[in-house]
């Protein structure tokens, strides 16, 4: 389920809120704790000019300026997560043994363009 | 969908969805020292200050299992020592990814007691002798098992009422059981220490005391503490 939260003035690049329920996936015969967690994705557009609140790279804004002068074969930059952290499972494996793993990259906190 | 589940599942270090025994059987009790883990690792989630250190044990990693013995007991009253107790032990270590580095094996066993009569339980506690032995090959028939085990531990335990814990340090032994067929367990002898070990009548074949009907939980438990590091999901920290 994803909770779209308005952004105004424009839908500029940025970090939406994405709660992944491990029960929704149906994985909640194997996954001990915890029952789900924060995902979040990164969604929005990286208009041009680029301001300082986008976390836009030095790439981003040298492809901004050429999309303004040539739209057609050069596309927006793209709004991808810039800061990401990790989160730690624990679960049963097929020996009924019980692990708990470290998972890094797993949730988005910051997006960027 | 399927297809995506697998490659998530493979990206989160699994080759398949994880079918635990489930409705079937009770569900294995989670040991608290991975629940506190778990909670520290939480909260210490946001700062990512270690990110592949399991600070408990004080070693790289970013798995730690409980891996349950699945060995049996030998017998009640074995033929090579006729006052003591066997139990085999087995880890399976095949678990492990290839790709995984051990950082840490830790042995735990645990050897819950009840005194069955009023003079023991004055005693308080009852003091065996506890040896452990690698076994290094599969024993033939007819042949003296004593032959193919390496000791690994010897000490005197005085036993709790209740509960003792027998630990050590199995990392080298446990690297070694990951080549495959090289994993032939361990062999667990107790033997009752005194005057009259033999009316110490602490053990029965099949890990419980018919005697009590309360007493459900098993005399000899084991598990094994295994910390290892997946290097292809565990990047260095970006310089800043």
């Amino acid at each position: 389920s994803a909770i779209h939260i308005p952004v105004t003035p424009s839908n500029v690049c940025k970090a939406r809120r994405l709660y992944i329920s491990f029960k929704d996936v149906g994985w909640q015969d194997w996954v001990i704790a915890p029952q789900g967690f924060m995902a979040n994705y990164c969604h929005g557009e990286c208009p041009f000019p680029l301001s300082e609140s986008l976390n836009g790279t030095n790439h981003a804004i040298l492809q901004t300026l050429v999309h303004s002068l040539d739209p057609e074969n050069t596309p927006q930059p793209c709004c991808v997560p810039i800061r990401l952290s990790s989160i730690s499972m624990l679960y049963y494996d097929n020996n009924d043994n019980v692990v708990l793993q470290h998972y890094q990259d797993m949730v988005v906190d910051e997006c960027g363009c | 969908t399927n297809r995506q589940e697998q490659l998530l599942l493979r990206s989160l270090g699994l080759s398949e969805r994880p079918r635990p025994a489930g409705s079937l059987q009770p569900r294995r009790h989670v040991p608290s020292a991975l629940w506190r883990m778990f909670r520290r690792a939480e909260k210490l989630q946001a700062l990512e200050s270690q990110p592949c250190m399991v600070s408990e044990y004080g070693v790289r990693g970013n798995i730690v299992r409980y891996i349950q013995d699945q060995g049996r007991m030998v017998s009640g009253w074995s033929s090579s020592c006729q006052a003591c107790l066997e139990k085999h032990l087995f880890f399976n270590m095949s678990i492990l990814q290839p790709v995984e580095m051990l950082s840490l094996a830790h042995l735990e066993i645990k050897l819950h007691w009840k005194p069955l009569s009023p003079v023991q339980l004055l005693q308080g506690s009852q003091a065996i002798s506890a040896s452990l032995y690698k076994v290094i090959r599969s024993t033939l028939n007819g042949t003296n098992p004593k032959v193919n085990r390496r000791l690994l531990l010897s000490q005197s335990v005085q036993l709790q009422p209740e509960s003792t814990s027998i630990t050590m340090d199995l990392t080298a032994v446990a690297e070694s059981w990951r080549k495959p067929g090289s994993n032939y367990g361990l062999i667990l002898e107790l033997l009752p220490l005194g005057p009259h070990p033999e009316e110490f009548f602490l053990f029965y074949p099949g890990n419980s005391l018919p005697l009590e009907q309360d007493f459900t939980f098993p005399l000899v438990q084991a598990s094994l503490v295994a910390v290892s590091l997946n290097p292809n999901r565990c990047r260095s920290r970006q310089r800043r």
